[in-house]
């Protein structure tokens, strides 16, 4: 037997929005400690990895593990009936269940929708992560991040990230000209333009605009986001969600000449 | 011209 209720289920929907365009379908593995998924894009350039512990969920039951083989365009259909305050659970009595069923249930409790959505039985090609110490760690507004890397994109399709125990330097060169934005520790209470830097090796990495675009679209989880780099490493981009866990996306650096 | 280099070339298969 498994459920999960998620108090807020605009969590819920957001996640799947912030990675439909990344990944198509996901294995969500359910465990006793909460759910977690993995998933590479079609071009094994991007890596998005979610991770919401149990104790985050309203009622959380999961008698023994279970894997979870979801299309995301199919789970985004049945989660358009979701409204933006229902809470929605998650639930199965199979062991090996072939499908898994939604519980959309408004504040007032006056509107149940129920939905069975098709499982898919997908080999799982989960890599293993190493927990990576990284040298340079930037905590900014997800906002902030967001516009920095659409304004870039319309100049060059990669970036380059420099930085340095003061400021990190975001740079693009294409056919039209050249431009950087450079970014400084900032303690502001505010928090749209608060920056801040932990640097403790700087680095310069190169990386595909267009996929770090892609990951902005979890901007709605959380107003800060963290990028997480170390030389040759790929480039770690987290979006903490409150009280639940985290989703995190790596993308593999370009290799320049 | 850069390269993009692939995520599974950093992270290996479980």
């Amino acid at each position: 037997m498994f459920e999960a209720k998620l108090q807020q289920g605009v969590i819920f929907k957001k996640i799947v929005d912030a990675i439909k365009d990344l990944v198509k379908s996901v294995n969500i593995d359910a465990s006793t400690s909460g759910l977690s998924m993995q998933a590479m894009d079609s071009a094994h350039v991007a890596l998005v990895s979610l991770k919401l512990n149990e104790n985050g969920f309203k009622d959380y039951r999961c008698d023994r593990p279970i894997t979870l083989g979801l299309s995301i365009e199919n789970l985004s259909k049945i989660l358009k009936c979701a409204g933006n305050d229902d809470t929605i659970t998650l639930q199965t009595d199979e062991e090996e269940p072939s499908s898994l069923k939604f519980f959309f249930e408004n504040q007032q409790a006056s509107k149940i929708s129920e939905f069975s959505l098709n499982l898919m039985s997908l080999d799982s090609e989960s890599l293993g992560i190493p927990d990576t110490d990284y040298s340079s760690v930037i905590q900014m507004s997800s906002a902030e991040f967001s516009r920095i890397c659409k304004e870039l994109s319309s100049i060059s399709e990669t970036v380059e990230i420099e930085t340095s125990k003061e400021s990190v330097k975001f740079s693009v060169q294409g056919d039209i000209g050249a431009g950087s934005i450079t970014v400084k520790n900032n303690q502001s209470d505010k928090d749209v333009d608060r920056v801040d830097l932990q640097i403790d090796q700087p680095v310069k990495l190169t990386f595909a605009l267009r996929y770090l675009n892609m990951f902005n679209k979890a901007v709605s989880l959380s107003s800060t986001v963290s990028l997480n780099m170390s030389e040759e490493n790929p480039l770690m981009v987290e979006y903490k969600i409150d009280d639940l866990g985290s989703l995190r996306f790596y993308l593999a650096p370009k290799i320049s000449d | 011209l850069t390269e993009q280099d692939y995520i599974n070339i950093f992270y290996k298969q479980d």
